[in-house]
């Protein structure tokens, strides 16, 4: 199945 | 010392309109360039990212950078006794702990003012990067809330494709299944009925539909929306406020494990 990703997966806390 | 005066209150009406189901609390930044949130949903799944040029406003004064904390959902309270035609201004002195909406009828027959407490907001800031998108679309911002709403009766998730067949909104649920396709359609009468479809790329993308729903509530802020989408990459829905900026809300797909 499909899992739900985070934004942190595609970007960076400045 | 800040003081921004918007003559169309009723786009800041509708901005919070827009988010306060998705955010609860935020930090409005403000600066010469203009009146800016950044903040994500409380599972981080989702972020809208809103941006007021000062341009926009009929006067703005920020004398040095500042970020005012707000609960969204009592800043909405305090807006919606605003009237639709009422010029808005915000006001806040240096190092005050509270921010003032001022509501003044076009007839200027009737001023109120409302004064809110700010918060202490610890702010996550991300950075995004400017990307490449595999494909744009263009579409009524009407006609995709109609969508959204429509396939949300149906399953909880929906797959985005885009191919040079047009762009294609499914899902499926215990009821049945559902496929939306939408051709790029140029010929209308006016542009801001045609869908407009950019692919570099084929591409296809699952989303959780709830927070579709949640982004269709900036539908009043603008006659189209647009959809930025790469693979793998969280997808860029975007109200632009028109002369003034724009509403981006940003959701991170379902991938395979």
């Amino acid at each position: 199945g499909k899992i739900q990703k985070l934004l942190s997966d595609f970007y960076c806390h400045l | 010392m800040l003081e921004l005066r918007l003559v169309q209150g009723s786009l800041l009406k509708k901005v919070l309109e827009a988010v306060k189901d998705l955010v609860n609390d935020a930090n409005f930044d403000c600066s010469a360039t203009g009146f800016s949130l950044q903040a994500m949903d409380s599972s981080h799944v989702a972020l809208v990212a809103l941006l007021l040029r000062s341009e926009g406003f009929e006067h703005y004064r920020c004398d040095r950078n500042i970020s005012m904390g707000m609960n969204l959902g009592n800043m909405a309270k305090m807006l919606k006794c605003a009237g639709n035609d009422d010029i808005i201004t915000l006001k806040a002195d240096d190092g005050s702990d509270v921010v003032t909406f001022m509501f003044e009828s076009p007839t200027q027959d009737k001023i109120a003012d409302f004064e809110m407490k700010l918060m202490d907001i610890d702010s996550e800031h991300l950075g995004i990067p400017e990307a490449e998108y595999h494909a744009i679309v263009r579409m009524p911002s009407s006609e995709f809330a109609r969508i959204c709403k429509d396939l949300s009766s149906i399953g909880d998730t929906v797959v985005i494709s885009v191919t040079k067949e047009g762009v294609k909104f499914s899902t499926r649920g215990d009821i049945g299944t559902a496929n939306i396709v939408c051709r790029q359609n140029t010929t209308v009468d006016k542009p801001e009925e045609a869908t407009v479809i950019e692919m570099n790329e084929p591409v296809s993308l699952t989303f959780a539909l709830r927070y579709f729903n949640s982004f269709t509530k900036a539908t009043p802020l603008s006659n189209t929306v647009t959809l930025s989408l790469s693979s793998e990459l969280p997808v860029v829905v975007e109200y632009k406020i028109a002369e003034m900026g724009y509403i981006r809300f940003y959701l991170a797909p379902k991938i395979e494990d």
